[in-house]
């Protein structure tokens, strides 16, 4: 499965930034919220 | 959605979650920004496939992919604007 870190440093930001922690919320809030209608 | 997209730009209306996103993803050089989205929105999937909303499984995930897509641009990412995800198809790996 050709995952989204092709470029190896991007993994590594990634971890680094706490696997964008706030915008996973931010992105679970957004598709919660548009589901409830 | 597109006015969800109006009220977020500057950083002064932000929720203050989405400015804290918005701060994650500006550390992030600019190579690395979608994919490191689209490893987070990968993560959040898996979330909502766990906590099993089954019924609204399809929309949910659509509108996560869909949020993630125009975040750069909510967030005036220097150099990206929009990621192009595709929630069903492996999409264009960066």
């Amino acid at each position: 499965q050709a995952g989204p870190f092709r470029i190896p440093r991007c993994r590594k930001e990634f971890r680094q930034a706490q696997h964008l922690r706030a915008c996973q919320q931010w992105l679970h809030r957004q598709a919660m919220q548009s589901g409830s209608g | 959605f597109e006015d969800d997209m109006e009220n977020q730009q500057g950083p002064q209306q932000r929720p203050p979650l989405l400015q804290q996103c918005c701060n994650e993803l500006h550390q992030e050089e600019a190579l690395c920004v979608c994919p490191t989205l689209k490893g987070a929105s990968k993560a959040v999937r898996q979330q909502v496939r766990q906590q099993g909303h089954q019924q609204q499984m399809q929309h949910v995930i659509s509108r996560i992919y869909q949020t993630a897509t125009h975040l750069p641009r909510v967030c005036n990412i220097p150099q990206v604007s929009v990621c192009p995800f595709q929630k069903t198809m492996p999409g264009p790996s960066y």
